[in-house]
């Protein structure tokens, strides 16, 4: 029996929505420790790991550890019809062939119960290692999001450089040639509004745009994230999930043939 | 030209 009530349903909303354009279909896995998703995208470029740990539920019952198979976006229309606001439920029976969400408004005058097939999903859960990275880099995520966004408009890759000066998003294209520079700066009003930049080593890395621009719809989870990077490892791309978890995103450089 | 590297060329399965 699987029981999961969260207060802030609207988390999980801007979850799928975050996850629905690079993952099909993918394994929910319930625990003691919480609700944990692992999947790579089509194409075996990019991964996704999310976790939403139990201490964040109002209710967390898990008797057992459970694989819910889902099809993302089957599954972001169905959350879709919760309010923002709305209390969300998870439920299944251990051997269940369907999953419910319920949602409760805030103030309990409608309530409703949405259920939605499972399937069966053969995936393979990969061992992501500690790592330490060469450069870290946290900024508002709005700003990193706009920087994606522009830069894909010339280009079809970003070249992500870390110095001393600060860290460089390079593209180039067709009509000419793209340069945004963030130097760290902690000056501001908001801590939400700081870049920091920590760099062991200088480090430059390119990736597809297209990804990164999929990982920026992660954006309305958190105000920062966090860029970690190292030569010869995948970028990580982080959104803390409220106080509950967060979601990483992983993307294999491009290298020269 | 760039070569696109996979995530499998990093991380191992389980």
């Amino acid at each position: 029996m699987l029981e999961l009530r969260l207060v802030q349903g609207g988390l999980l909303k801007k979850v799928l929505d975050s996850l629905k354009d690079l993952v099909n279909d993918a394994n929910f896995d319930c625990s003691a420790t919480g609700f944990s998703l692992q999947a790579m995208d089509s194409s075996h470029v990019a991964l996704v790991a999310l976790l939403l740990r139990s201490e964040g539920f109002e209710h967390y019952r898990c008797d057992r550890n459970l694989s819910l198979g889902m099809n993302l976006s089957n599954m972001a229309k169905m959350l879709k019809c919760a309010g923002n606001d709305d209390i969300v439920t998870i439920k299944a029976d251990d051997a269940a062939d369907s999953v419910t969400f319920m949602f409760e408004s805030p103030n309990q005058d409608k309530i409703a119960d949405f259920d939605m097939k499972l399937m069966d999903i053969d995936s393979e859960h990969l061992g992501i290692p500690e790592a330490e990275f060469q450069a870290i880099v946290r900024m508002p995520s709005a700003e990193f999001a706009r920087i994606c966004k522009d830069l894909s408009t010339i280009g079809d890759t970003v070249v992500i450089s870390v110095t001393k000066e600060g860290v460089k998003f390079s593209t180039r294209g067709d009509i000419g040639t793209a340069n945004i520079v963030c130097r760290h700066n902690t000056s501001v009003d908001k801590p939400e509004e700081a870049t920091i930049i920590e760099m062991e080593e200088t480090v430059s890395l390119t990736f597809a745009l297209r990804y990164m621009n999929s990982f920026t719809k992660a954006t309305p989870l958190a105000n920062q994230v966090t860029i970690s990077l190292s030569s010869d490892l995948p970028v990580v791309v982080e959104y803390k999930v409220a106080e509950m978890g967060h979601i990483r995103f992983y993307l294999a450089p491009k290298i020269e043939e | 030209p760039c070569l696109q590297r996979r995530i499998l060329d990093y991380f191992n399965e389980n």
